[in-house]
């Protein structure tokens, strides 16, 4: 039998002028969520129920883009979604559209486990998770200053624009960016930033 | 976006992916993480976690692409990750994360970097950002 193996990302799509603090920042947590992961591993712990720990882990920490520190939508609330899949059968669970739900990988797992169906959204999700008893927080315990200050400048530009950690200086030399050609969806790709 | 995928010593693989979505979306907005297949899956031969451009992912039909050409064209992991991630964005910008079920572990970006950590039984373990 091979060996086990694990990995992690904290999202795609980062700005060249991140400072090398935030950089450290962002290397300690995915060492510390590895090492969470790879401790079960060692312990025998299943896949599916490691996957769920180190993504909560990281919902739980305000650095990335999920959980406490998502990115804020364009009333500047947070609606959240996850989803898991379990190789073994193919057997899966997502959610969408959460505003209270503290960590939606958590939610999805039940979605897999104790719901009929795959997906579950918005008011029907939220009604799961009360029945499921998981934990819920109101919806300002996953807004941060810092993705206040990045919806600010988002709406200043007018668009849905880049990665939100961009400082506000290079973002202004954006504002003046030429229209892209390259086009998806029909729309010009630049509007669709990274998450 | 989060995701995390693993392989465990049963050769059992699974995926998990979490977001707050993009920045200024639409209330509404369903991205790619959320959809089985695009951001985020596992199946006996592997385990993917996708995340950027949630449009260029979703019609890329991202996660389930690495699965599907390690089963019928017979790419090992990393060759798949590679295919896909060069073959199946158009010009979105996106990165992912895979696991087999022998162990190996894998990633690829096309974006400005990509936050990832990886580690193996053998004692492979890396964490980086850029290229």
């Amino acid at each position: 039998m091979a060996g086990w193996a694990i990995a992690v990302h904290g999202g795609a799509g980062v700005d060249p002028n991140l400072p090398t603090e935030r950089q450290e920042q962002a290397k300690q947590l995915l060492t510390r969520c590895l090492n969470l992961g790879i401790e079960a591993l060692r312990s025998s712990v299943s896949a599916i129920d490691v996957v769920e720990l180190v993504v909560r882990e990281l919902e739980s920490d305000p650095l990335f883009n999920s959980g406490r520190g998502s990115a804020l939508n364009e009333n500047g609330t947070v609606e959240m979604e996850a989803s898991i899949m379990d190789g073994s059968g193919r057997r899966c669970g997502a959610v969408s559209g959460l505003t209270t739900v503290k960590n939606p990988i958590s939610l999805a797992r039940l979605v897999m486990d104790k719901s009929p169906h795959s997906y579950l959204a918005f008011s029907g999700a939220e009604k799961f998770a009360r029945q499921m008893g998981v934990e819920t927080v109101e919806n300002d315990y996953f807004i941060t200053q810092d993705n206040v200050e990045m919806l600010k400048l988002a709406k200043e530009a007018d668009s849905i624009v880049f990665d939100y950690r961009i400082p506000k200086a290079s973002y202004e030399s954006c504002g003046t960016q030429v229209e892209s050609p390259i086009k998806m969806n029909g729309l010009p790709i630049n509007i669709y930033a990274p998450e | 976006t989060v995701g995390c995928v693993v392989v465990d010593s049963q050769g059992h693989c699974a995926a998990a992916t979490s977001t707050g979505g993009l920045l200024n979306k639409r209330t509404g907005r369903i991205g790619d993480s959320p959809l089985i297949g695009a951001g985020t899956y596992a199946c006996d031969l592997c385990g993917v976690s996708c995340t950027g451009e949630g449009e260029a992912i979703i019609r890329g039909t991202l996660a389930r692409e690495v699965g599907a050409v390690m089963e019928y064209k017979g790419l090992g992991l990393q060759e798949a990750v590679d295919f896909v991630i060069k073959e199946r964005l158009d010009e979105g910008k996106a990165g992912l994360i895979a696991v087999s079920k022998t162990g190996e572990v894998a990633y690829g970006f096309n974006s400005v970097g990509m936050f990832r950590g990886c580690a193996t039984e053998n004692g492979f373990m890396e964490v980086g950002i850029w290229d």
